[in-house]
């Protein structure tokens, strides 16, 4: 089974 | 006054024909470093990243920085209405919500203006890190295109594996599976058709094909593509605009649970 994380597990809001 | 004119107005044309699907509305940021633009999909989990470079632009002026809201339906509308040969201008007045698009057949005997309204759009901007990335596959971009479409009329996800091996795509679904490995091979007669695997790690990860089939909407813009991939981290699939610029898509790895 996966998981479909979002962008902004990996990437910060600037 | 923002102000840029292109002669090989085809090149934006597909680069809107390659966004259009993955983003309804978005900000385009016009600077003296160029004409940008990033917006994520309606689930964040992918995004695109334009740059086409001012220098890029047979006339560029941007008096100073301005953030033009568009819907790129709307926008690729417009552009459609340009031929593949026209010369294409777009032109953007301080204080106005609107921007024109400007359409010159080469031989001069056709004009076309068409006026779009601007939009205010609530984006989040990421702020996206310089990564040294464990495995970098340069490949025609039309392979890729053929990979992904290949593969989703078996599964839903590609799995893409780095090894020494190779690059292997494999789909798996409820009428069976497919495994695609592509090795490196840099001895083709033509630059655009080889294939060139640089690994550091091996690495493995998994990805919804729908985005990736929509990255390769890109696929006109440029022979080859470059697919980034660390453990830890989205993998950029990159198009180059023409010695311009790039188009850079980023899509977050789906996760075993």
């Amino acid at each position: 089974i996966h998981f479909q994380p979002s962008l902004q597990r990996y990437f910060q809001i600037a | 006054m923002f102000e840029l004119r292109l002669v090989q107005g085809s090149l934006l044309k597909k680069v809107l024909e390659s966004i259009k699907d993955l983003v309804n509305d978005a900000n385009f940021d016009c600077s003296s470093t160029g004409f940008s633009l990033q917006a994520m999909d309606s689930s964040h989990v992918a995004l695109v990243a334009l740059l086409l470079r001012s220098e890029g632009f047979e006339h560029y002026r941007c008096d100073r920085n301005l953030t033009m809201g568009m819907n790129l339906a709307n926008m690729a509308k417009m552009l459609k209405c340009a031929g593949n040969d026209d010369i294409i201008t777009i032109k953007a007045d301080d204080g106005t919500d609107t921007v024109t698009f400007m359409f010159e057949s080469p031989s001069q005997d056709k004009i076309s203006d068409f006026e779009m309204k601007l939009m205010d759009i609530d984006s989040e901007h990421l702020g996206i890190p310089e990564a040294e990335y464990e495995a970098i596959i340069r490949m025609p971009s039309a392979e890729f295109a053929r990979i992904c479409r290949d593969l989703s009329s078996i599964g839903d996800t590609v799995v893409i594996s780095v090894t020494k091996e190779g690059v292997r795509f494999s789909a798996r679904g409820d009428i069976g599976a497919a495994n695609i490995v592509c090795r490196q091979n840099a001895t083709v007669d033509k630059p655009e058709d080889a294939t060139i695997i640089e690994m550091q790690e091996p690495v493995t990860l998994t990805f919804a094909l729908r985005y990736m089939n929509s990255f390769t909407k890109a696929t006109p813009l440029a022979e080859q593509v470059t697919i980034s991939m660390s453990s830890d981290l989205p993998v950029v699939v990159e198009y180059k605009v023409a010695g311009m610029g790039y188009i850079r898509y980023y899509l977050a790895p789906k996760i075993e649970e």
